[in-house]
């Protein structure tokens, strides 16, 4: 293991971890270099497996993963200590926490050039995986999976895809957790999920089925993506069910909890108190029938451009 | 730039101290962190619409897959995950069953629903979120255990 990565000590930890954790950089294509934090496990690191995660987005960092998810620490609501988290992962396995692609927290390129596809991930983040066993050949041979949440639907297989072809790497299989498996049925699938919840009525639902998929059988295969692109009708009821789904106020992530800042009827505004945009629009990727909004678009790329007041 | 309701206040906070990025042997050309980085978001390109090439890739060369959902989700819903899961016609479909967790008051608890084919399964995490072990950290954990030491559920 490279000594230069080891994580002496922490701020805010105020006890011992019983594992060793590193932290660094592992060099990609185009000089991007991706940070990472491997925390060993705390059970039997010599023979645990090493398990890859990456948090979604496009362009949300893994450390979100490790600090708020299933990592060993837990960040305080003081942002200043660390406490333990009692069921992490890192338990049963050697965690590598990875931010990517490059621009992604603590991740960068050399050049500032941050646009980017699904293949170049999954090629810069196999080549990131190189390094790691490289700088850590001892784990070279244990069994490997690759894990991952949200956009990581997309980034775990497509990074399995090309890892399969490397015999270098133990690959032995992959998790995907509340992934982006297919457009089409993430689409469908969350209008009959309003419907079972609660969240559009009858009258609604009869529209729907009538204008979408007027000649099924049955309300328990209309193709509502496929409607969609025939039927106007279908496209505006269709995209208001989006819009209840993803700005109306509700927690997209979690139906029965709490939003976080509360409940703003607004799909992009600037957060004064934490200094910050936030937008339903972040994920625009994931949502074919929300219908794009241009002024949206337009002020998230702003907001990203440092030179833009 | 942020998600909707998401707070990461305090680890924006950890992360961008100085003695942190020391401790983590951070870049001076690192820029500074947050949850999401909205030039990468606003400059990605999408190429792909679904997942079903690079599972089946997967399955034909005998790779182990989970796929778990936090049943309230509604970005990315376990209903359109399972649908995803059924049409890769996996071999050996098992029957549809609850799996269960040990609570903190030692009770034996539904922790929600799997369906396991030959080398994938699909799990639900009951009354969990779109991040599964933030919401319902002891059964997440129970089911990373059960997938990773290839135990039953």
């Amino acid at each position: 293991a490279p000594e230069e990565d080891l994580v002496t000590s922490l701020p805010g930890l105020g006890w011992k971890p019983n594992f060793k954790q590193y932290s660094g950089y592992l060099d990609a294509a185009r000089s991007r270099h991706l940070h990472y934090w491997f925390v060993e496990s705390s059970s039997n690191p010599k023979t645990d497996p090493v398990v890859l995660w990456m948090n979604g987005g496009p362009g949300c960092s893994s450390l979100h993963g490790m600090l708020t998810e299933h990592g060993p620490f837990r960040i305080q609501d003081d942002g200043k200590t660390l406490g333990p988290n009692p069921f992490a992962w890192n338990q049963v396995a050697n965690m590598i926490y990875l931010e990517a692609p490059a621009g992604v927290g603590f991740s960068y390129s050399d050049d500032g050039n941050y646009t980017t596809d699904d293949d170049e991930v999954a090629m810069n983040n196999h080549l990131a995986l190189k390094a790691f066993f490289t700088k850590f050949p001892e784990y070279k041979s244990h069994d490997f999976y690759i894990s991952g949440e949200s956009y990581g639907g997309i980034y775990v297989p497509t990074l399995a895809s090309v890892v399969l072809d490397d015999p270098a790497i133990n690959l032995k299989g992959f998790v995907v957790g509340n992934g982006l498996s297919d457009d089409d049925l993430n689409d469908n699938s969350i209008v009959y999920f309003a419907y079972y919840h609660g969240l559009i009525g009858e009258s609604d639902w009869k529209f729907l089925l009538s204008y979408c998929c007027p000649g099924a059988s049955s309300a328990s295969v209309c193709d509502f993506a496929a409607g969609s692109r025939k039927s106007q009708q279908c496209l505006e009821k269709l995209s208001a069910v989006q819009q209840l789904v993803w700005a109306s106020g509700l927690n997209v992530y979690n139906l029965y909890g709490e939003c976080a800042g509360g409940a703003l009827d607004r799909r992009f505004y600037y957060d004064k108190k934490a200094d910050r945009f936030v937008t339903n629009q972040y994920l625009y990727p994931f949502n074919s029938m929300l219908k794009t909004d241009m002024s949206v678009m337009t002020m998230l790329k702003l907001a990203s451009a440092k030179n833009v007041g | 730039v942020s998600p909707p309701c998401v707070n990461e206040t305090s680890a924006k906070i950890y992360l961008n101290t100085p003695a942190v990025r020391t401790a983590l042997h951070i870049a001076a050309k690192a820029l500074t962190w947050d949850v999401c980085s909205g030039p990468v978001g606003a400059g990605y390109h999408r190429l792909y619409t679904t997942m079903r090439p690079q599972y089946e890739k997967a399955l034909s060369r005998k790779m182990r897959i989970l796929v778990y959902n936090g049943d309230v989700d509604m970005a990315c819903n376990f209903l359109g995950d399972e649908w995803f899961v059924d049409q890769l016609d996996a071999k050996n479909p098992q029957q549809r069953k609850s799996w269960y967790y040990e609570a903190a008051d030692g009770t034996k608890q539904v922790a929600g629903f799997y369906k396991a084919f030959d080398q994938i399964t699909f799990v639900t995490v009951r009354g969990a979120g779109h991040m599964v072990p933030s919401d319902k950290p002891r059964p997440a954990l129970k089911m990373f255990l059960s997938f990773i030491q290839r135990q039953p559920f």
